[in-house]
């Protein structure tokens, strides 16, 4: 990992004397190319890499007794202060509050819905779910199942647009006491105009307090344009990661915090409803650092 | 993309750039790179436009010829379907039953999804788009008895194909890969030198952890051959290049949307192509 290759480094540095800043370089090679291993944007890397080469050189990393520690330390401090500064906290402030899921498809939204569902409930708030995605074949069926897995119950339309069923899903909900709606939407690529423009309406009639862009932890280097296009077009609250409890070192997490500059605010750890954890930057530094 | 550019540092670190971005690694990129140039040495390379040439020659090199799903030599034909959570399997599984139906062929798909939400109701609507037969039980029952249900089907209706679709798994989940092994063992049981064909399917989006999952699926299945899919987006699923050098795994079709026609032949120079443009 890279604790060990930087241990390496500096040993065989060392072994000639005194640390120059060109030897810092090395170091910074190993600390490129464990970010780049770790699925962190090729741009983004450059950007962070010259954050540490500041620091080390200004921290006096060539005089340190422990050079190779005191390198991690920058390293590790860096990327939990970038991916951090913010709490899970989630704006239920409004009644009824509303919260949409967006993202690629297969990212986890309905699953990520229903785990939202059920910690809203065991808050002690009248969730609904809403089902608008209408393009994939049983979608709407297998929100409903997800939804009585968590005792939430799900508002769905037949043959009705996203936004027709939002409109109506917003009256039923304060007809009937829902005092939080959680939006399912269809995976969609941020290149196509039209379900683009579909989720751009969708915001505009639900209003929502808060805008969840759903992102895969295995996502490579084009997760920084994926998420920048969503954020440009949508300008979301807050990102979720999903599926962390694989083995993907999730450097995706890193690239769309920097670029998107929005709160990672959930983890997701499994497919099971009860697996959805606020989001710790720290552990997601050390992670990634493998 | 290097027209007009003659060769300096600068050159290839854009081309670096290029590579890295496509995920294909950054220990692959390297090695790439360095054959990249001793061949621009050895052959007196001046212009961009050559060393673009030269590296597109590389890549499909190291990616080898045209591979297609060839149909078993044997009937039933069974192909197994593999693969982490969400990347396209089932719907994978619709467009290759339409494919082979519109070839006349005797389709049965096997919803060996026994555990996410609706996922049989979802192979369902697939089989009714490509008029093939389906095998299913309750949810929550066990996907080798789905399997072996699906093996006799077959047999005993003669159909030509049999696909298995199974739940999403990541690999890290050492009993759900035993799993996968037992529905395997139940299948090759059942029929002799069958599944002919284990298909892991691979998300395009996926970075270098797709190496880790071809690892470990083709270690549990004996995978034969990768779906690459969602390559109608903007990621270029470059790490198929470091798969098929490690573990000599091709790509034999690749996903471009979500419709029913959107299956198609891999083609490495359209692949190198793509990386590029
Ligand atoms: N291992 C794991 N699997 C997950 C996680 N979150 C979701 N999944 C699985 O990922 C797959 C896709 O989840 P969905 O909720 O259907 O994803 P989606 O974003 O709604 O998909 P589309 O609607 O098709 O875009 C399912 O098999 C889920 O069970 C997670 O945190 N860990
Ligand atoms: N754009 C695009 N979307 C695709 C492609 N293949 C599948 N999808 C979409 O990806 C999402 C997940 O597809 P599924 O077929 O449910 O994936 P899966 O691997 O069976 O998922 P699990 O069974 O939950 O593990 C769906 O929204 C599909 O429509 C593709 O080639 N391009
Ligand atoms: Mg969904
Ligand atoms: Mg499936």
């Amino acid at each position: 990992n890279l604790a060990e290759k930087l241990q390496n480094t500096f040993t065989n540095l060392k072994r000639r004397g005194k640390l120059t800043e060109k030897d810092v370089e090395l170091a910074l090679k190993e600390v490129r190319l464990a970010l780049l291993e770790a699925d962190v944007n090729y741009k983004v890397v450059k950007t962070f890499t010259e954050k540490v080469r500041t620091r080390a050189v200004g921290e006096e990393v060539l005089k340190s007794l422990t050079p190779a520690q005191q390198v991690i330390k920058i390293v590790y401090d860096e990327l939990t202060a970038l991916m951090g500064g913010s709490t899970a906290q989630l704006d239920l402030s409004h009644s009824p509050s509303v919260i949409m899921l967006v993202g690629l498809q297969g990212a986890g939204k309905t699953t990520t819905a229903g785990k939202l569902a059920k910690s809203i409930k065991e808050k002690g708030r009248k969730p609904l779910l809403v089902a608008c995605d209408i393009y994939r074949p049983a979608a709407i069926k297998q929100l409903q199942v997800v939804g009585s897995q968590v005792g939430v119950e799900v508002f769905s339309l037949e043959g009705q647009k996203p936004t027709t069923i939002a409109q109506a899903a917003y009256k039923y909900s304060n007809q009937n006491g829902f005092d939080v709606l959680i939006i399912d939407t269809a995976g969609r690529l941020h290149i196509d105009d039209e379900l683009m423009q579909e989720l751009v309406d969708l915001k505009k009639i639900l209003s929502p307090q808060e805008l969840f862009f759903v992102a895969d932890a295995m996502t490579g280097q084009d997760a920084v344009n994926v998420a920048d296009s969503f954020n440009q077009r949508l300008d979301i609250t807050g990102v979720i990661l999903t599926k962390l409890d694989g083995d993907a070192r999730g450097g995706a997490a890193l690239s769309i915090r920097e670029v998107v500059g929005k709160p990672i605010k959930y983890a997701s750890f499994g497919e099971k409803l009860d697996s959805l954890e606020p989001f710790h930057p720290d552990r997601m530094a050390s992670r990634i650092l493998g | 993309v290097l027209k007009g550019k003659s060769l300096s540092p600068e050159l290839f670190e854009e081309l670096e750039e290029i590579l890295i971005s496509a995920d294909i690694g950054v220990g692959s990129t390297m090695e790439i790179i360095e054959n990249l140039k001793l061949r621009c040495a050895k052959e007196k390379i001046t212009s961009g436009d050559e060393v673009e040439e030269i590296l597109k020659d590389e890549m499909a090199k190291l990616l080898g010829e045209k591979e297609q799903l060839k149909p078993a030599p044997t009937t039933p034909w069974v192909i197994m379907v593999v693969g982490v959570n969400g990347v396209g399997k089932t719907t994978t599984i619709g467009k290759l039953a339409a494919k082979f139906g519109e070839e006349g062929k005797k389709v049965i798909l096997a919803a060996g999804d026994t555990f996410r939400a609706a996922a049989a109701e979802q192979l369902e609507i697939w089989a009714k788009r490509s008029k093939a037969q389906l095998i299913r039980h309750e949810e929550g029952s066990d996907p080798a008895a789905v399997a072996y249900d699906a093996v006799q089907a077959a047999k005993n209706r003669k159909a030509d194909i049999l696909i298995i679709d199974t739940a999403g798994r990541l690999h890290t989940k050492t009993n759900l890969m035993e799993e996968l092994k037992k529905i395997r063992r139940v299948i090759s049981r059942e029929i002799e030198n069958a599944p002919q064909d284990v298909l892991l399917v691979l998300d395009a989006t996926t970075g270098q952890n797709g190496l880790n999952q071809a690892k470990v699926f083709k270690e549990a299945t004996e995978v034969n051959g990768i779906v690459l899919t969602k390559l109608d987006g903007t990621s270029k699923g470059g790490i198929v290049i470091a798969i098929k050098k490690e573990l000599s795994l091709p790509v034999k079709l690749i996903g471009v949307g979500e419709g029913i026609e959107d299956l198609q032949e891999f083609d490495p120079k359209d692949f190198v192509n793509a990386l590029f443009s």
